[in-house]
């Protein structure tokens, strides 16, 4: 742990939602009672209190915000990601203990699909800066300067040894005679519905099985979808959580009727993300729904067509959707489907017929995948590796390799 | 492993200097960081992040660079207080 070099010279102390959320899940009362409880975690541990004050009028030490941008101090927020959150160290300055979170970052408790930044393990984090912790490089400490995700239930939460350590370092132990603990009142937050109405009833997919909608690389990412559910995997290689995400809730306009994602990319040029469902397809920029439905034949494809796998290939810049055994192309810096098409498939030497999807790693090679293989194209070849095709699992979704998929049939062995 | 390119290099010593790894260069003086420090200030900010302490801005480096994190500065000797002392 690391110590801040200032402490609070008191054992009480206030603390006050000055500002919520805007546009969130969580309402007030959530988030009164999520910083309730995490304020707690640390008061168990140093006999510290905290007492809310309501009124507007009334100072408190820890005046708690919620901001955007540039907020009048020397740490101004930078959208959605990046920097999530800050407090300031204990003091005597007004702004001591103060704690802002940044208000475009969507905010979630609970949620059960990674899904958004959890408000409650951000809070423990940023309180321990209020009461003058530093951040920590131990490994299970809060008190880490990145994000780690959800912590748990708040009522359960305990803090690892490293941040026991420091707090007391600064503001002693709690008492240990039996009479003098303190209690800890049994706090029955009110749970936000992590579901919505139109959530989907289905039981969360075994991402090990394979055999998604759609696959495709968004900024370095990679999205992997299946019916309502979506996994993301960051550029280290890392899941941002093994639990899906709900593809209604993400991609905010998608029209609820829309129950499969057959194919998904990210468009050269705009970075606009297409993802297809049926004869249509759907324009977000970021994660928002631009415009309404558009059909496929304004990709060059015969009206009623349908995709099982659409990418951009950045050697030529062009696009290629494939049905089945062909696959079309489209030239977006021109606007117009290329003429001659569509072609067969076969000139994409050893790639599996109707793929799941398609898409371009971030080293520039291009992945077929189906079931619960995937074929390498070395970048800029039309050639499979020779090594293809490989289980999905290991590389992709952080699934066992001895056992993947056991159900699966042998995999078609590239033509040779 | 692939040398990082010009501009990773220098978003990397944007990100250290903003969280404290690296002094903020004083605008009266023309300074040069020395590859020495620079890779100093790299390990440290590997160690926080539990990251392999190569000292280089690998791949997974600027990629930890890019996850979502509190504002503060991970280290608060005279580079991290320079941000406190201004506020």
């Amino acid at each position: 742990y690391a110590l801040s070099g200032s402490v609070w010279r008191k054992r009480i102390l206030t603390w006050r939602v000055q500002s919520f959320p805007q546009s969130s899940l969580l309402n007030p009362q959530i988030v009164r009672t999520l910083m309730s409880y995490a304020l707690t975690v640390w008061g168990v541990e140093s006999g510290l209190t905290f007492q809310e004050v309501n009124s507007q009028h009334q100072e408190a030490d820890i005046l708690i915000d919620f901001a955007r941008a540039y907020h009048q101090d020397s740490y101004p927020f930078d959208g959605l990601g990046g920097t999530l959150a800050h407090a300031f160290f204990p003091g005597e300055h007004p702004i001591s203990g103060d704690t802002h979170f940044d208000d475009e970052e969507i905010w979630t408790f609970g949620s059960q699909d990674g899904e958004g930044t959890d408000l409650f393990a951000v809070a423990v984090h940023e309180f321990g800066h209020a009461l003058g912790l530093g951040h920590s490089s131990a490994p299970n400490s809060i008190m880490r300067p990145f994000y780690q995700g959800p912590v748990g239930d708040p009522d359960k939460y305990r803090l690892s040894q490293d941040d026991r350590d420091g707090l007391q370092q600064l503001y002693g132990k709690v008492p240990q005679t039996p009479n003098d603990q303190p209690t800890r009142k049994p706090l029955i937050p009110p749970r936000p519905s992590v579901l919505p109405p139109d959530s989907p009833s289905a039981p969360v997919p075994d991402r090990c099985e394979g055999s998604f909608d759609a696959i495709a690389n968004i900024r370095g990412e990679t999205f992997f979808f299946k019916g309502p559910w979506f996994w993301r995997l960051q550029p280290s290689g890392q899941l941002v959580s093994p639990r899906p995400a709900r593809v209604h809730r993400f991609w905010e306009g998608l029209p609820s009727h829309v129950r499969v994602i057959q194919a998904a990319y990210a468009r050269r040029g705009d970075g606009r993300i297409l993802l297809f469902s049926g004869p249509q397809f759907w324009v977000f920029r970021e994660r928002q729904l631009e415009g309404a439905a558009r059909p496929l034949e304004e990709l060059g494809l015969p009206p009623g067509e349908v995709v099982d796998a659409a990418f951009s290939w950045p050697f030529n810049g062009k696009t290629y959707l494939i049905r089945g055994q062909q696959y079309w192309r489209y030239d977006e810096a021109a606007s117009r489907p290329d003429p001659g098409y569509p072609r067969d498939l076969s000139l994409w030497e050893g790639a599996p017929p109707a793929p799941d999807d398609v898409t371009v790693g971030n080293t520039g090679d291009t992945f077929f995948f189906k079931g619960a293989h995937y074929w390498r194209f070395p970048k800029g070849s039309v050639k499979t590796a020779p090594d293809s095709p490989q289980p999905m699992g290991p590389k992709w979704l952080d699934c066992p390799a001895p056992d993947f998929v056991p159900h699966t049939p042998e995999p078609r062995k590239p033509t040779p | 492993a692939s040398e990082p390119s010009a501009q990773d290099v220098s978003l990397g010593v944007d990100w250290l200097r903003l969280y404290g790894y690296l002094p903020t260069p004083d605008p009266a003086q023309a300074q040069l960081q020395s590859p020495e420090k620079l890779r100093d200030a790299i390990k440290v900010m590997q160690r926080f992040a539990g990251l392999p302490e190569t000292g280089r801005l690998d791949k997974r480096t600027i990629e930890t660079m890019h996850k979502p994190r509190c504002s503060l500065p991970d280290v608060l000797g005279p580079a991290g207080l320079v941000r406190r002392r201004r506020r």
